[in-house]
């Protein structure tokens, strides 16, 4: 079964170790605070307290046996990067980093690192799409230029069978769920013949150029 | 055309401004450091510095007149509750403010803020996930319990059409876009007679237990 570090336990870190322990998976979390070490040692697998921008503590915490490493460290871009250093010299199998910075971020690339977090930065790009969007109330992208919203039906097309409604044709994009509000309910691959509610939440996926227009459409 | 505040220009807040900008919306950004409003001022359609705390300034701002105003401000619980209130006060249309613990979205919901952005949490519980799924490349909750992830094709997949492989007889789950890397290319409503290549990305709709088996399965 798979196992896991964390190391450093701020609010990320210690979600991560957190939500991975709670899907029963193995985690080793590490903090130099003691008060962050203790909060987590009864969630977790394994808690110990360290300062892990010391190789030999690295070292001694046996990491090369786990099948990812995620560094959730604050503070300075210089303890993260020797960290990552060190973990590199180990040789983990898979390192993730947390940044702080597209510098940070640069930086960690050049050392190797193939997955960086930029979580302010993430959330704030999803936000701004989020915003962007009049009737829309969810939106995932899914690579460059396509994504998938939520959007509230438009008045043209309430009332009317998924089939008649004709998305496809007039928006090019897929409606692939429907989530109903009332009754509550998931409509995975919807029956074209489903009567759309205004209470409905179609899930629609697409290029951005065409969602936006049938975000606009229906505001 | 719409018009956003964002009050507070970290990371977080700073990437909103742009990311709005970029799409061409209006944004009115401020900071009460002033270098922060500098770096944004040409970017943003207005950048004022103030300290937002400050009910006189926010009135001042002429806040009512906008879309949506984004609480970016981090330090404090007490900034951050603060202004929302005084926001509130003000009658702003919709206020989505950036939380930094639990204790303070539950506050903040209490003052009847419909919209709340927990950066680090939501990393975290994308990348606890990602890290969960063996062949899964990428994850995105879309409701409690459904999810769509990227996997990797499994071997039983590789070489069949996609009707041939029947994944949602076999699986319960719906492919919903295949992401070719060779040739690189996105099929949206793939074709069911298209062959799947072991290069290709399967990007897959379900509940999350039948997303894991197919997961595990393709291990
Ligand atoms: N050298 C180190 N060894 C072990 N733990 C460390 C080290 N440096 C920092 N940490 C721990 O990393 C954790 C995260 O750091 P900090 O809270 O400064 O960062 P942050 O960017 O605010 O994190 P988050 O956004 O996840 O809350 C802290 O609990 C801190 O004790
Ligand atoms: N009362 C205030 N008025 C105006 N700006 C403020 C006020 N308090 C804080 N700010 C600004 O909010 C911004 C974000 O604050 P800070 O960087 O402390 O938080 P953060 O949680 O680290 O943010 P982020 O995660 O977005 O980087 C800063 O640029 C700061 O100057």
């Amino acid at each position: 079964s798979k196992q896991f570090v964390v190391l450093g336990l701020g609010k990320f870190g210690s979600e991560v170790a957190r939500q991975m322990s709670a899907d029963e998976f193995e985690v080793l979390a590490v903090d130099r605070d003691p008060d962050k070490v203790d909060e987590l040692k009864d969630v977790v697998t394994r808690a110990a307290i360290a300062d892990v921008t010391d190789p030999e503590a690295l070292r001694s915490l046996g990491l090369d046996s786990f099948d990812a490493v995620v560094v959730a460290l604050g503070g300075s871009l210089e303890e993260s990067i020797l960290t990552c250093l060190h973990l590199k010299d180990i040789g983990v199998k898979q390192i993730i980093a947390k940044v702080m910075s597209p510098q940070h971020e640069r930086i960690l690339r050049k050392l190797g690192i193939g997955r960086v977090i930029y979580p302010e930065y993430e959330s704030a790009v999803r936000l701004a799409k989020h915003l962007g969007f009049q009737a829309v109330l969810d939106f995932l992208p899914l690579a460059p230029g396509f994504s998938l919203v939520e959007i509230a039906p438009s008045e043209d097309i309430v009332g009317k069978s998924l089939r008649d409604a004709e998305i496809r044709q007039k928006y090019g994009v897929q409606v692939v769920a429907i989530r109903s509000l009332v009754p509550e309910q998931w409509h995975l691959v919807p029956d074209p013949n489903m009567v759309i509610k205004d209470s409905d939440v179609l899930v629609v996926i697409g290029k951005d150029e065409d969602l936006k227009k049938i975000a606009k459409g229906s505001s």
